[in-house]
């Protein structure tokens, strides 16, 4: 399972939640308008976090982040 | 199995349950207005329980938390 | 395996009955107009009962619950 | 793999058939008009049967119980 | 795997024939109109005779049993 | 994988043959008309053979028995 | 897998061919007109071939035997 | 994984070829006009090769063999 | 996995491509026209070549091969 | 999985990210105009993140990269 | 997993890049215009480069290299 992620200005943040008992950020990459970045769920990541304007393609369809 | 949760408004939390014979909330994360988080089902995550206006996308369709 | 509950009034009630030989009430979770709760089928939840009116949301279709 | 069914009137009765070599009832269930339950097929439950005026929502389509 | 059976009449009834080298009859649920019934194939039961008018639901499909 | 019959007259037989090296009929199942008997390929069923005016319904489609 | 034959005419032969090193004919099983059988592919059978006017039904779709 | 063979001319060979580091015919069936032969790719035959005019029906759609 | 080759003149070749660190032709089929091969990827197999005009159908679609 | 990249102008760059506990950059492929690269999640990368103006095509459909 | 890839013109190369902590190239296939290949993704194949004008065919649809 991954899901895509489209940059739609600079300085969006994609963050990784911790998988297990606590919740915690692991890693934020940053990415600036038109980079996409192609994430897994994973080991260490079981819940992904997006702040800033992108376009978001997941299995259940598109849906974008941002004011 | 994830789900895509987008914040409608400030302040909308997403709560994790615990799985197994207890029921009691292990985590709970804070989405301002635009933010979107995917959350997995997982080991330590049974259920999810949403408050505030958000958009939800599941693999059973749509659905809009709040009032 | 998971549904997906928004309660349409205050005082909606999920209840999470036991898996195995005897069948019991292990856990009930409240929700308030406006909230949306997604649960999972679980090792201690084999069946789910829902009291109130509510929009509930399954692999099989949607239902409303409540007179 | 469960089935969702809605009590369309009080007194509305979901029994489980035990799994095995014997059949009998394990457990009765009762569910008032606009109640919902969810419910698997289990280690314990290989058989399901409903009486009163119920709406049965499976896998192969919806039925109504009752006459 | 599992079969949706609802009773059209009185005095329906749903055989289960064994599993493995021998074929007999090892449980018959009475149905009586209106009650609905959904069975699955199991450990002890390989295929399920119906008799009398009852509608049958089924992965490929519905057919009506009685003459 | 079941198969579904439906007997269309009297005296319709399903006939089981043994899976493995040799091939003989290990049980003969007869209906009347009206009766549907929903059978499964098991570990000592891996062909089935149907006498008589019958609907058969599987995975492939319907196909209708007898002369 | 299974596939569905009907015999159009009497006289139609099913016969099964074994699996392994060695390609023989390990079964003939004879059909009169209007007679069903439905045989999977086994431990024992990796081809099968037909002789005489038959409609045949897989799951790549439906093709008549015979001239 | 099985095809499906129309021969629609006499003489029609359905060559199996051997698994494995070498590439041999390990067996040839001939199959006169109308006969029908299903096949599938076993332990023993990782490709199959036909001579002579036949409709061959696969899971990829349909071909004709023969100029 | 396979997939089906038609060649539409004479002399196509269908090459083997062996599996592992090295890539060699392990066999070379040759098809006249007319002739159909269905061909499996395998232990020893994980690519396949073809040269000449013919008709190539997988479960992506149909190409043809040739200038 | 795999996702599917053609390069539409030169100098793009498709990075691997790391599976694990550290997120870091293990590898740059570098495609001039009209290259394309059809890349893998893997035991080492769990995340691509892609600059520079491309077509990228993924299971939950196409977007394109690049300002 | 397999891609299919048909040449356009002469010279077309398809670059098999290793799988594993390093990603350097393993091999270069050479195709002629016209020529077709099918090549899997492997234990030693993660990555695909195609360079020259070809047709390539994927699960996710179908895209042109080449300038
Ligand atoms: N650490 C949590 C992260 C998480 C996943 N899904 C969630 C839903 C709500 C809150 C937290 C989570 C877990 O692995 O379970
Ligand atoms: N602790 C419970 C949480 C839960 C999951 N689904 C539920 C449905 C109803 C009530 C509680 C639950 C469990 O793992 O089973
Ligand atoms: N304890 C029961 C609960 C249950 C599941 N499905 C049911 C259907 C009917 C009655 C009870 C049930 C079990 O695990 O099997
Ligand atoms: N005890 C039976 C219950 C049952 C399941 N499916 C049935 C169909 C017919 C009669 C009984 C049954 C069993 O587990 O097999
Ligand atoms: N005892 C038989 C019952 C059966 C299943 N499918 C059948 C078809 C025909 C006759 C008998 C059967 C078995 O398990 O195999
Ligand atoms: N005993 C045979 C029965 C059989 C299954 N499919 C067949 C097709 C043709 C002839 C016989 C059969 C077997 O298990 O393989
Ligand atoms: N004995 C052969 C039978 C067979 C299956 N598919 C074939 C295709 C062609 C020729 C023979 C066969 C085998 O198991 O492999
Ligand atoms: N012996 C070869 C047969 C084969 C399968 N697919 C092929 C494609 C091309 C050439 C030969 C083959 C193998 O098992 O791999
Ligand atoms: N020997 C290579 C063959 C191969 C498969 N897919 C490829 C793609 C490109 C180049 C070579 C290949 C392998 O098994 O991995
Ligand atoms: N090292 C991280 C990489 C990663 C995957 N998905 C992510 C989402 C957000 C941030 C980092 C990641 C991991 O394997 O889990
Ligand atoms: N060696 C790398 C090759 C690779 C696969 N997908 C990638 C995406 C980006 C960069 C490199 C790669 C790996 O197996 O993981």
């Amino acid at each position: 399972e991954y899901v895509v992620i489209k940059a739609l200005e600079d300085g969006v943040t994609i963050i990784g939640l911790t998988r297990g008992e606590k919740t915690e950020f692991h890693h934020t990459e940053k990415l600036d308008a038109g980079e996409v970045m192609m994430a897994q769920f994973t080991k260490h990541t079981s819940a992904i976090k997006i702040r800033g304007k992108a376009e978001i393609i997941t299995k259940h369809g598109e849906v974008e982040s941002g004011t």
